[in-house]
């Protein structure tokens, strides 16, 4: 029976719709090379198997186990549950690298069916998750875990800059394993404290819309999450703060912005651990071109996901472009700053 | 060790879809819920 345990939620997959950052790792012995997404909203490394038989995989590069030296068998079947359908595969155990770090015996999933068509188009092959071990499908250590036992990292810390600017930018978003880099943030560093040890989960203190506070009145829960494209939370809030900026719903769920009307817009302020967190219009609205036509969709959406502490919001890659993040497994701590 | 990795950023999938047109066609094959969003907020919360 395949260890399946219920994924986050229905959101999941559709979010990869949005997911931009992605970085190569290498597996096995010789190297086969695979772009994933480093998400701090999940804590299994997947990458589509040889033996995988969904349109998804025809599309990316495949793992071939019989070509690995260090290859080991496991053989237990593993399934991530996504909204659509289930993503089934078999374990396996092999040498990855990433970036400069080698990490041996590393616990993954080789992924033989992928649901829906939403891979299809995905320019990543996989998914590096840097959760908690709690929040993991796949039996065994995460990625970063396997770091701190294998002592390949100077400190249990690792750190995201993610990059407004359009591709050409340089470099369009960094991850630093071990350490923090200075050069790309504006110290100090603001630290708020892990809530639950699954996603990175913390206390959210309110949301201000034009210096009002209009939403968690009395505190809610938040997760940051780089797998994430958007800033996600109830329902209910999400459509008053989308009246409250001026966005209108179009018929496939997206609401809409008059680009020219950014500037006269409020923006939007986040309390966590008693600091104020502001994003203006041009932050918070995604732009995007169709053909010579410039839109703007609000960087808001809803999703609601219910934790044992109350509703969760999750402050995705339209948070993370403006506040480098840094995860402290030594210390379960977040730490923000301007970026 | 301190390890820097780079990240590339690509066009997202909705981005993709969008500029081809097939958005609207994908998330009614697959997100037919989407659609009942838009009037999510004129019935009762739950």
């Amino acid at each position: 029976t395949p260890s399946l345990r219920l994924g986050r939620s229905s959101e999941r997959i559709y979010n990869f719709m949005d997911a931009q950052y992605y970085a190569d790792i290498r597996l096995g012995t010789p190297e086969q090379n695979f772009s994933v997404i480093f998400d701090t909203g999940s804590a299994d490394l997947w990458v589509p198997s040889s033996y995988c038989v969904s349109q998804a995989c025809a599309s990316h590069r495949r793992f071939m186990a019989f070509d690995s030296s260090t290859f080991h068998h496991d053989g237990r079947m593993f399934g991530i549950h996504y909204g659509s359908g289930h993503l089934l595969g078999v374990m396996a155990r092999d040498t990855l690298k990433v970036g400069g770090l080698t990490i041996l015996n590393q616990e993954f999933g080789e992924s033989v069916y992928e649901p829906g068509s939403t891979f299809v188009l995905a320019k990543f092959d996989g998914v590096l998750g840097m959760g908690y071990p709690a929040l993991a499908e796949i039996l065994g250590n995460p990625v970063f875990d396997n770091m701190l036992a294998q002592k390949t990292v100077d400190e249990p810390v690792f750190s995201f800059y993610l990059s407004r600017r359009t591709s050409g930018g340089n470099p369009e978003g960094e991850l630093m394993l071990g350490g923090t880099d200075e050069s790309m943030y504006i110290a100090p560093i603001h630290w708020i404290p892990v809530t639950a040890k699954g996603y990175w989960q913390i206390k959210l203190d309110s949301v201000a819309v034009q210096g009002v506070s209009s939403f968690c009145p009395r505190g809610c829960q938040a997760i940051v999450d780089t797998g994430t494209s958007l800033i996600t939370g109830p329902s209910h809030d999400i459509f008053n703060l989308q009246q409250l900026i001026g966005a209108t719903p179009t018929n496939i769920g997206e609401f809409l912005i008059d680009c020219a009307r950014l500037s006269s817009l409020p923006h939007v302020t986040f309390v966590l651990g008693g600091k104020e967190y502001t994003l203006t219009a041009e932050q918070y609205v995604r732009k995007e071109m169709l053909g010579d036509r410039e839109m703007c969709f609000s960087g808001f959406q809803s999703v609601d996901i219910l934790s044992p502490e109350g509703p969760l919001w999750i402050l995705g890659d339209v948070f993370l472009t403006e506040f480098y993040s840094v995860f402290d497994r030594g210390q379960d701590r977040v730490g923000l700053a301007p970026a | 060790a301190v390890v820097r990795i780079p990240l590339r950023r690509a066009p997202s999938i909705r981005s993709q879809l969008r500029a081809d047109g097939l958005l609207e066609e994908f998330l009614r094959d697959h997100r037919p819920d989407m659609f009942s969003r838009r009037y999510a907020h004129c019935f009762p919360s739950g």
